[in-house]
């Protein structure tokens, strides 16, 4: 399965 | 007031050429250090990010940091009218410009052409990139031998793993006709003209969509060289240097996992 960046870096 | 005049054309011809296929448009975020962009393709896969340092530049002023909201699409077609050698100098009114000036000089000066970019308001999510990721492995390699690899596995599937043992990386795709695998060794010699350094603290064995790990190959005429550092379980990180430190393209990619 395809993960996405956005669980791995934090939002800003 | 923002200024900035490149020498050739062909530094942001080549970064925007590695960047434009993942993102359609972006910030280009301007201050005193220089330009950047930091962007996600639509999926959320892959995270993009650019910097042309101050020193890249023959002329740089940014009186106060502007963000220029730019489509990567219609900047390209702009950029297609500069000449590989001509000087490109970019001009932006800091408060609230709504476009950006683009001129174009050839070596002797005596063709000027101007072109103006209409900016956009661009609401993008910034991700906070950790400055020193301690990782499991790194492996360099001449950036021609990066598109050879992965141009060729890309084309038999798109789920290509990565394994990095001490001294050696093999790269393997499984696809729908077959499957394909190609070992990699570090080199002997410190002086060897093409150069693979492979740096272990622990084997890693991960997995990519080959997708994007080919679209990264419009990175290879930025830089020599490519860097590939990869911690088990967190996306891939890919640097392509740009010479005399002038500046980057990074992209991040997203593992593929078991479910």
């Amino acid at each position: 399965m395809q993960s996405s960046i956005t669980s791995f870096f934090k939002k800003t | 007031m923002f200024e900035a005049k490149l020498t050739e054309s062909t530094t942001i011809k080549r970064v925007l050429d590695a960047i434009k296929d993942l993102i359609q448009q972006a910030n280009f975020d301007c201050s005193a250090d220089g330009l950047s962009l930091q962007a996600m393709d639509t999926p959320h896969v892959c995270l993009t990010t650019m910097t042309l340092r101050s020193q890249a530049f023959e002329v740089y002023r940014c009186d106060r940091p502007l963000s220029m909201g730019i489509n990567l699409s219609s900047i390209s077609k702009i950029l297609k009218c500069a000449a590989s050698k001509d000087s490109v100098k970019i001009v932006a009114d800091d408060e609230g410009a709504d476009c950006a000036e683009f001129i174009f000089e050839n070596e002797s000066a005596d063709r000027i052409a101007h072109f103006e970019l209409k900016l956009m308001d661009i609401d993008s999510e910034h991700l906070s990139i950790p400055e020193d990721s301690d990782y499991q492995a790194i492996i360099s390699m001449p950036s021609a031998e990066y598109r050879r690899i992965f141009s060729d596995l890309s084309i038999i599937g798109d789920t290509i793993t990565i394994e990095i043992n001490k001294n050696t990386a093999c790269f393997s795709v499984e696809g729908d006709i077959g499957n394909g695998s190609l070992n990699l060794a570090q080199t002997d010699s410190a002086d060897e003209k093409n150069p693979v350094t492979i740096n272990v603290k622990e084997p890693v064995k991960m997995t990519f969509p080959g997708k994007y790990l080919n679209t990264f190959t419009k990175a290879v005429p930025i830089s020599e060289f490519v860097t590939l550092c990869l911690t088990d379980g967190n996306p891939l990180a890919i640097e392509f240097s740009l010479p005399d430190e002038a500046g980057f393209v990074r992209y991040f990619l997203a593992p593929k996992i078991d479910q």
